[in-house]
């Protein structure tokens, strides 16, 4: 995070707002509801309050404008630059404007009024851009679910550099950015695209091309704003040209960026006992979808499109030395790559054996 | 009037120009292709720009500098003032 130079700051906590200007696109009261649960966000990570008023003179005053509005820094039109706010003080001091010609929206279409908003009342705040793309402070737009959003760890470490602990009891924690060379760093889910690679955790995933050096981050919701966190298996199935993401007991279908009509379904769809709730891990490989679940897995055969008999096995039984659950799998060359924990483990299907055990994150260049 | 045709190259150096005078407090005017004494202040202030963002610091609008250059974004300067 960064406090903005000169540490400028509200002596006073308990702070006012007023909305000058309302844009045409949304009703009022929505407007006022985005903008108070914005300014929660801040509110449940400080001592600050927000109470809105409607006459006088409030300390951050909120306008959408269009083009040259007076303040020497003109909008653009739609798309570019969004918003703006000015740091503490008397005056213009802690505004917030927003560019009337955006479509503003509560939802994940561009651009959700409630997350720029979140945004600009940083810096009304005290706070310049964050380096972390994780965190709300960072300059870039990136949708994230509202209804679930909770303020990320490096903009609560910064509220909290200018205006001290939370008033709750309990200090609230937020999300990080995943560290790809962290060596205890483990994964929920990986599968292949199109000849890509997708790490998934937590609310990211990392990206892996054949021909790019670099392993790229990215919010899942970025891609596909539909899909929960916290995906907990994944696979191609290359003849469909789908990928397949489990969560609990639902799966969605993605094709690219779509994600498929008529998803989410229940994994019951594959003929599993309802004793089972959740995946662990899942493959697919010639025809058939292999699917784990604690020291158990089972093979579903796509063509049929039913479970193969004979099944649940344990994992061990077939694969010597997978002896743990698996919290991830994908396969390459005819090698199943199990990821327990921050080890990897190359079990290759035409020995029969396990030929290379790696930290995890050597697939993210580490 | 003949409309003014922008080659590719003056596109980008109006994007970059527009974009580092904006956020990154490049003084204005001081970037016009083909002129050298406002050009290091120029790769100076790309190079800050690639910093903020983990961008492999060229000092040169390479693509992927392009490309960020382009997403929406906040209207604050990312050096705080």
């Amino acid at each position: 995070f960064m406090v903005t130079p000169g540490n400028p700051r509200w002596k006073h906590t308990n702070l006012t707002y007023r909305i000058l200007k309302y844009t045409t696109q949304l009703s009022h009261a929505k407007v006022e509801t985005v903008i108070s649960t914005a300014f929660q966000i801040w509110a449940n990570a400080s001592s600050l309050t927000f109470t809105k008023i409607s006459q006088g003179e409030a300390d951050i005053n909120i306008a959408f404008y269009e083009g040259d509005h007076g303040d020497n820094s003109p909008f653009d039109g739609p798309n570019g630059i969004l918003a703006h706010a000015f740091q503490p003080g008397p005056g213009i001091g802690g505004d917030a404007h927003f560019d009337e010609q955006e479509t503003w929206t509560t939802n994940f279409e561009n651009y959700n009024l409630f997350l720029v908003a979140a945004h600009e009342f940083g810096h009304s705040l005290g706070l310049s851009h964050s380096t972390d793309p994780v965190a709300l402070m960072y300059p870039i737009y990136a949708f994230r679910e509202p209804s679930t959003y909770t303020l990320p760890q490096d903009d609560i470490n910064g509220i909290q550099a200018i205006y001290g602990p939370s008033s709750n009891p309990v200090q609230p924690t937020g999300p990080s950015t995943p560290t790809a060379c962290d060596p205890r760093l483990t994964f929920d889910a990986i599968a292949t695209l199109r000849g890509e690679i997708l790490f998934f955790k937590d609310r990211y995933f990392w990206r892996r091309h054949p021909r790019m050096p670099e392993v790229e981050l990215n919010f899942i919701s970025l891609f596909w704003p539909a899909l929960p966190d916290g995906i907990q298996a994944a696979y191609e199935d290359p003849d469909k040209d789908l990928v397949f993401l489990f969560k609990g007991s639902q799966y969605w279908a993605l094709s690219g960026y779509d994600i498929e009509p008529g998803y989410p379904k229940d994994i019951s769809n594959y003929g599993f006992p309802s004793s089972v709730r959740a995946i662990d891990a899942a493959v697919y490989y010639r025809g058939e979808t292999f699917f784990f679940v604690n020291d158990q897995f089972w093979r579903y055969d796509n063509q049929r499109q039913s479970m193969q008999t004979g099944y649940p096995k344990n994992i061990a039984s077939i694969f010597p030395g997978i002896e743990s659950r698996v919290d991830a799998v994908f396969q390459q060359n005819h090698v199943f790559l199990f990821f327990i924990g921050p080890t990897y483990y190359a079990f290759d299907l035409s020995a029969h054996r396990i030929t290379r055990v790696q930290r995890s994150n050597r697939w993210l260049n580490c | 009037f003949p409309v003014r045709w922008e080659s590719p190259e003056e596109e980008t150096t109006q994007v970059v120009r527009n974009y580092l005078e904006r956020f990154y407090q490049l003084p204005r005017g001081r970037y016009r292709s083909g002129r050298s004494n406002g050009t290091s202040v120029v790769v100076d202030k790309l190079r800050e720009m690639q910093r903020f963002f983990g961008l492999n610091e060229t000092g040169k609008p390479d693509e992927e500098t392009l490309e960020m250059m382009r997403k929406p974004r906040c209207g604050v300067p990312d050096n705080g003032d």
